[in-house]
């Protein structure tokens, strides 16, 4: 599945770019 | 549904924003959207619009990779075991679940604030005694003076808060964070909510436990997550990691969640930025 890059910001968020993601296995 | 909620990775835009306290270029580590069942997007994908007051700069002397396991865990026990329990030097606390991803951060941070005349007791499975010893637990065997505060982070046992008269000091505080098991179902996670809801509300002339406890689900305050921050940079806790994968090996990731071997966290690599 492709996903798209968001090209558009709220005031109150920045665009970041993933590094490391870690696992919640209770969420 | 894109699943997760805890990152880190680099700021690369801010156009069209009012952000003030972060530059492109900087390393952060943050929670992304914690109804990400709801709104179809967590943060395992490559670029994320995160809020800024749910994330903060990743200490300098903390890699991207150390950096993703501390937002959800490092921050829950932080708000448990210091804005709500307010642990201090000297107290006893018991960590129910100690090898799990809260667990051992629970198990640091409190070994941190209570210091060597504190006590520090949690359990685990057998072969992980050796682990969570080494993150600072004293003991995993309870026989002597009740908690000043417990810290369930199975959440799978009611009788652990029903009977804990028993084994936490009047004034104590009891937490649970853990709530729903994996292969849970419906019944079983609704029972289970009641219970904790009973626990807070029902009073002691009307049969309930004599002793606080509190539940509440992820909250953040960016205040908050700021001063967890800067204990990671002291220190007082450390990224425990359990194993990493590739971004195109998520599913074995999960696999390795689902097995309840896991000690510490599971870190997928999306792009290694260091």
């Amino acid at each position: 599945v492709e996903v798209p890059i968001p090209t558009t910001c709220a005031d109150d968020e920045v665009l970041v770019q993933i590094s490391h993601v870690s696992l919640n296995s209770a969420i | 549904c894109v699943p997760e909620i805890d990152f880190s990775g680099i700021v690369c835009d801010l156009r069209g924003t009012k952000v003030k306290d972060f530059n492109t270029g900087d390393r952060v580590f943050g929670i992304g959207p914690i109804g990400f069942r709801n709104v179809g997007h967590g943060v395992l994908r490559e670029y994320i619009l995160a809020k800024h007051d749910h994330m903060t700069k990743v200490p300098d002397n903390i890699s991207l990779k150390d950096a993703a396991c501390f937002p959800a865990t490092g921050y829950t026990a932080y708000c448990f075991l210091v804005e709500k329990a307010k642990l201090k030097k000297g107290d006893r606390v018991f960590i129910n679940g100690g090898s799990g991803a809260v667990g051992v951060m629970a198990i640091q941070l409190a070994r941190t604030i209570v210091g060597s005349t504190g006590l520090v007791v949690a359990t685990c499975s057998p072969a992980k005694t050796d682990i969570i010893r080494n993150l600072g637990a004293d003991e995993e065997h309870y026989s002597s003076r009740p908690f000043d505060v417990i810290l369930d982070t199975v959440g799978n046992d009611h009788a652990l808060y029903s009977n804990s008269p028993a084994y936490l000091t009047p004034a104590g505080l009891f937490c649970t964070i853990g709530m729903v098991e994996i292969g849970s179902t419906v019944w079983s996670a609704t029972k289970r909510l009641l219970q904790l809801l009973s626990a807070m509300i029902v009073p002691v002339y009307l049969g309930g436990v004599p002793r606080r406890h509190i539940f509440e689900p992820l909250n953040i305050v960016h205040s908050r997550f700021v001063a967890m921050a800067q204990l990671v940079e002291e220190g007082a806790f450390k990224a425990v990691i359990d194993s990493t994968y590739k971004f195109t090996d998520a599913l074995d990731a999960y696999d390795r969640v689902m097995s309840r071997k896991v000690t510490g966290k599971v870190v997928i690599e999306v792009n290694d930025l260091e």
